[in-house]
């Protein structure tokens, strides 16, 4: 179990040096290793927050499938990020 | 991620750097 | 009894606890947080002069660690806020190579990167 997590972290890690690469490049600025480090623990730990809220919003809906509408409900504290997230859902989705 | 690296590039660019270190992620990671 | 303040609450508050025209703080408030990477539209409002703008960062040195609490503990995103300031405390010296990043390396496995 441990080496599964540490597999999740490590491909996150590394997508997160990815992503933080491409910021670098167009914003012409450098990222040190160890803020893509931080930034990939916030990160993980922000998706295990994710997952917890997601089991208890199809819970609640009494689902035993976590729905997109679970994932919206993530995003409801902001107006831009909800209306991001549900473009982005049509797009999938078309 | 995108959104901290944003955050994280606007701080270092206040602070007139060239380079995100933690001290500057330290600094926008409360209203992150 | 109807979840108001009676007279009596009223002219207590009224008399030490409300802010208004005759503080020199009138009010505070929370610096609005947005988006940069949604690239939104923004327009930053000015405080209006009296309203104190609340700091999230004034007390980071005190946010290395959990502070006492009373019947009530500190939520996961507060305990997940603290982790990472002591991470970074942990890597703020680091030179060339990231601790993080080498403790990590044996377990990537490219198949898991989308």
């Amino acid at each position: 179990q441990f080496s599964h997590r540490q597999r999740l972290k490590a491909a996150v890690h590394y997508t997160v040096g990815c992503l933080c690469m491409e910021v670098a490049l167009e914003k012409q600025v450098q990222f040190s290793k160890q803020t893509i480090a931080a930034i990939s623990e916030v990160t993980f730990r922000q998706c295990e927050n994710f997952a917890k809220d997601l089991e208890m919003f199809a819970r609640h809906a009494k689902r035993s499938t976590i729905t997109t509408e679970d994932v919206k409900l993530l995003a409801r504290r902001s107006n831009s990020l909800l209306k991001y997230i549900t473009e982005k859902n049509e797009e999938i989705a078309q | 991620v995108v959104e901290a690296a944003a955050r994280g590039v606007c701080q270092a660019q206040a602070e007139d750097l060239d380079i995100v270190d933690v001290d500057q992620l330290e600094k926008v990671l409360p209203q992150l | 009894k109807d979840g108001l303040l009676s007279e009596e609450e009223f002219n207590l508050w009224d008399r030490l606890y409300r802010l208004g025209d005759s503080d020199t703080v009138k009010g505070v408030a929370l610096p609005e947080s947005h988006f940069p990477s949604l690239q939104e539209d923004i327009v930053t409002k000015e405080p209006a002069t009296g309203i104190r703008q609340l700091s999230l960062s004034e007390w980071s040195v005190w946010q290395d660690h959990p502070l006492p609490t009373h019947q009530v503990d500190h939520s996961d995103r507060c305990q997940h806020f603290i982790s990472i300031i002591q991470m970074i405390e942990g890597m703020r010296h680091e030179e060339d190579e990231c601790s993080y990043e080498l403790k990590l390396k044996p377990f990537l496995h490219m198949e898991d990167v989308s």
